[in-house]
């Protein structure tokens, strides 16, 4: 365990944190894409099934058990809590157009060829696009409330942790997994946009909105 | 390959 994975797990840990709470608080999941959602959760499950199989630490079954937790829980608030606030018709990114690729590459490009590693090599291609969904709602509705913003920062942030925790493994430990580096450099390329407008917009006490 | 295969990433 690096800093930078730490500090990238606990951006992990306060994005989707931040998320919940700011459903909860807000009794609403207005501007929030629950087909993202769905796919994090899809993830986590997907991911951590080997809780069941291999123990690394306490601090890995600690977390891997809140995510999939927290992200059920976020699922819940709104595809049935608050189910009313949920803005379905700016949520219209098909899910299979992601899903159905992704699947058909973990098939094809993964270290070994058993259902566990399929199934993790799944959710590490489904993680590096599952939040095209929200990026496209945002840009569907020009703008973002600021929380959701925060969270979409810290969620890139935690990526962005994880490539630098990358190049650290690979000079320190001779540490080296394609499959995840990849995946995990896409997926950061995909928030560089919204962190040019985070840091220009958000930061200076301004809504997170798109040029008309 | 143990490294890859024990997956310790979260």
């Amino acid at each position: 365990m690096n800093i930078f994975r730490l500090v990238g797990d606990l951006s992990h840990l306060l994005a989707i944190l931040l998320l919940l709470w700011k459903i909860w608080k807000t009794r609403s999941c207005a501007g929030v894409s629950g087909k993202s959602q769905i796919m994090f959760g899809l993830v986590y499950i997907t991911r951590y099934l080997d809780l069941f199989t291999n123990f690394i630490s306490i601090y890995n079954t600690t977390m891997k058990a809140i995510f999939i937790a927290v992200a059920i829980a976020t699922i819940y608030l709104i595809y049935f809590k608050f189910k009313a606030t949920y803005d379905s018709n700016h949520d219209t990114f098909r899910m299979e157009f992601l899903i159905v690729p992704v699947g058909g590459l973990a098939f094809l490009v993964n270290h070994d060829f058993t259902a566990l590693e399929i199934l993790w090599t799944f959710s590490i291609y489904l993680e590096s696009v599952a939040i095209l969904p929200q990026l496209f709602m945002i840009s569907k509705t020009g703008e973002a409330e600021t929380i959701t913003s925060h969270y979409l920062f810290a969620l890139g942030s935690y990526r962005a942790l994880y490539i630098v925790n990358w190049v650290y493994r690979y000079y320190f430990e001779g540490f080296f997994d394609l499959i995840a580096i990849v995946a995990g450099c896409v997926q950061t390329i995909l928030y560089c946009d919204f962190f040019y407008l985070y840091v220009t917009k958000v930061m200076h006490g301004k809504k997170l909105s798109l040029p008309a | 390959a143990d490294l890859i295969e024990s997956h310790d990433e979260l």
